[in-house]
């Protein structure tokens, strides 16, 4: 999980909200670089729940739930006796490997 | 997938393991010893490399090594195995006269139970083979799926005079062993209790039901039972498709088993296996020609479907081995290969070398493909009290060989062994080897493992490392015994008590290319390795033809 201080920029070296940064700057160019950075941190932010989901989801996509319903049974499973082939197991690490 | 060619595939078949001369194969049947021939049925699929349209192949030999194709035993000819003619065991009676009980697949794909005998007990090739005018002897009684009943055991005496089978099946997921009781193998009494059961196993496929000696290692003939036996049962599971036994007592008044210990009861994951790698769906039988029990194990293949189409063939079988308990331990079994491979060792080679901590060195034998590999290890004294003197050093409670890494993960006292199957600049290898960690109060806890996860560049193969902590005693040097056969790596640790089959797909280390070198991959440990290696012959397995009828027998 990506922690929020990776995702900084890093020019924000000094505290944002120390006291000596609000004397130097005038009101109204203050106000444009906050919007700047709450339009940045909010884009981060949501990059950050994106990848999130993707890993607590498996990378399953609607293809891959839909590959899992249309798993086919194999001849020797049909017939009712153990599975006879590897297939399965690709199909298995292919889905490790879309995480 | 990897764009297999007829060269890299021609390769892959095996020069002293039985396979057929092409299609599919897999379960062992029915073997036995009879009038001076060891007979050995299998499925076989005729008609293509995957499995379906199941019979019974059929083939023999003086030696369980040179091996004779015959005619098919049985074909799906009746209502009753239309969809095959499925697993089955032989069982000797009194007179000396066989019954086979196997399972047919019927018209309906249900599962029942059938029971042949051969046609003309006087052919010792035992080429033909009747089926009863009353089968099927046995169908799935109530509470028992009709695809759940399937692979009848050799019968064995009960202390009243009659025959006992058992056969797997599941109940919701429950694994159980159902037994029945029988006079003339055509009437069958069920009883109610079962052998035994071991909850969340799954379906339980070709049971094995056998006594070990306590005392002794040779073979017993099914029918013993005694203060001085021992009982194994082993199940195939049909979820994970791993071979499990577990030792314990058999109680033949009311026809139960129970476990020496239940921890690792049958079927349990952390229990006993033959054989860590792919073995699956094994079988013994005792040997009355050389009084001991050998065991067959069908070894699938690691590839795709679509290269054992290309390649025109699909698995082979294990080298046959003697199965006993360890006396030793005796909380184990021990296996070995047949004694009669020991006839296809050609030129030997002995070595003896002392190899540092990171170290890889190429063992100059010429072709590396058929070899046979006795080798003993031992541990320069200093480098163990380094690890085992110093309490700081804190015990490997994590290390197993299928999630450690493989053999490129190094650790204090190991990974060393040999790299077989190994092109000159490794690209291609297959390390087989000890790892030894620092177990509970300060013990010595040893690991024996296949790494395949490097052994070819194809990617339609399936790599895994495989292998188990093997018990190793006071005073034992480090053993292990490696049977290399083109596609097939069989590995023997400390004996037999740890056991690994692998098969290998090679792309590049095939043909003269193939090398094998030791290796030690260990941070702090200077090993010694004295081993011997030999090249092995073919054993021209073909189909059998009239002369061979003058085969001298092995003994």
């Amino acid at each position: 999980m990506a922690s929020s201080e990776s995702l900084l920029p890093v020019s924000s070296q000094q505290d944002p909200l120390s006291d000596s940064r609000c004397d130097s700057i005038p009101e109204s160019r203050k106000r444009r670089p906050i919007k700047v950075h709450l339009a940045v941190y909010s884009g981060f932010l949501l990059i950050a729940l994106y990848v999130t989901l993707i890993i607590t989801h498996g990378g399953s996509s609607p293809k891959n739930d839909v590959n899992d319903d249309t798993t086919v049974e194999s001849r020797a499973r049909l017939a009712g006796v153990s599975e006879k082939n590897n297939e399965h197991i690709w199909k298995l690490s292919n889905d490790l490997k879309g995480e | 997938a990897f764009a297999w060619n007829n060269t890299v595939l021609s390769w892959q078949r095996t020069a002293f393991h039985f396979q057929p001369e092409k299609n599919w194969m897999n379960d062992p049947n029915g073997p036995l010893f009879y009038k001076g021939w060891y007979h050995f049925f299998y499925q076989y699929n005729p008609n293509a490399a995957v499995w379906g349209d199941i019979v019974w192949g059929h083939a023999v030999s003086k030696d369980l090594i040179h091996w004779l194709y015959l005619p098919f035993a049985m074909v799906p000819d009746q209502w009753y195995d239309a969809n095959g003619v499925w697993t089955g065991s032989a069982t000797f009676l009194d007179d000396g006269s066989i019954v086979m009980l196997y399972t047919g697949s019927t018209d309906k794909f249900e599962q029942v139970q059938n029971l042949a005998y051969p046609e003309d007990p006087k052919d010792p090739l035992l080429l033909k083979w009747t089926k009863y005018s009353g089968n099927p002897v046995l169908v799935a009684p109530p509470g028992i799926g009709v695809k759940d009943f399937r692979d009848p055991t050799t019968a064995w005496k009960t202390s009243d005079g009659k025959w006992r089978i058992t056969i797997g099946s599941k109940i919701n997921r429950t694994g159980v062993s159902i037994i029945y009781d029988t006079t003339d193998f055509k009437t069958y009494e069920k009883h109610d209790t079962l052998l035994h059961q071991v909850p969340n196993t799954g379906m339980w496929e070709c049971i094995d039901f056998y006594p070990v000696s306590k005392t002794k290692d040779k073979g017993l003939d099914t029918s013993v039972n005694g203060p001085d036996v021992k009982h194994i049962i082993k199940a195939s599971m049909d979820d994970t498709r791993i071979d499990h036994y577990a030792i314990g007592t058999y109680h033949d008044s009311n026809a139960t088993w129970v476990p020496d210990n239940p921890s690792i009861d049958v079927g349990i994951s952390t229990g006993l296996r033959y054989d860590y790698g792919k073995f699956y769906a094994s079988k013994t039988f005792y040997d009355q020609h050389k009084g001991r029990r050998i065991l067959w194990g069908w070894i699938g293949e690691s590839d795709s479907e679509a290269a054992d189409v290309q390649k025109g063939w699909s698995s082979v079988q294990g080298i046959p081995r003697t199965v006993a308990l360890d006396t030793k331990t005796g909380k184990n079994l021990v296996q070995w290969p047949v004694k009669e491979i020991e006839s296809l060792r050609l030129r030997r080679k002995k070595f003896h070398m002392k190899v540092e901590p990171g170290t890889v060195v190429p063992v100059d034998l010429g072709p590396a493909a058929q070899l046979d590999i006795e080798a003993e290890f031992k541990i320069k004294k200093d480098d163990l009290e380094v690890v085992f003197g110093d309490d700081s050093v804190e015990d490997d409670k994590e290390f197993s060989c299928e999630t450690s890494g493989g053999a490129t993960v190094r650790g204090a006292l190991g990974p060393f062994g040999f790299s077989v199957l190994a092109d000159q600049s490794l690209s291609e290898q297959t390390p087989v080897y000890f790892y030894v960690t620092k177990g509970k109060d300060s013990k010595l806890k040893t690991f024996f493992c296949t790494d395949t996860s490097r052994s070819t560049i194809a990617n339609d193969v399936v790599k895994p490392v495989y292998g188990s902590f093997v018990p190793v005693l006071k005073g034992e040097k480090l053993t292990m015994r490696i049977l290399v056969d083109h596609s097939i790596v069989e590995g023997f640790g400390q004996g037999g008590r740890t056991c690994i089959t692998s098969r290998v797909y090679p792309t590049k280390a095939i043909y003269g290319a193939t090398k094998l070198f030791l290796f030690n991959n260990a941070i702090d440990a200077t090993i010694t390795a004295s081993f011997k290696v030999w090249q092995m012959n073919s054993a021209f397995i073909r189909p059998f033809s009239a002369d061979d009828l003058g085969v001298p027998s092995s003994t």
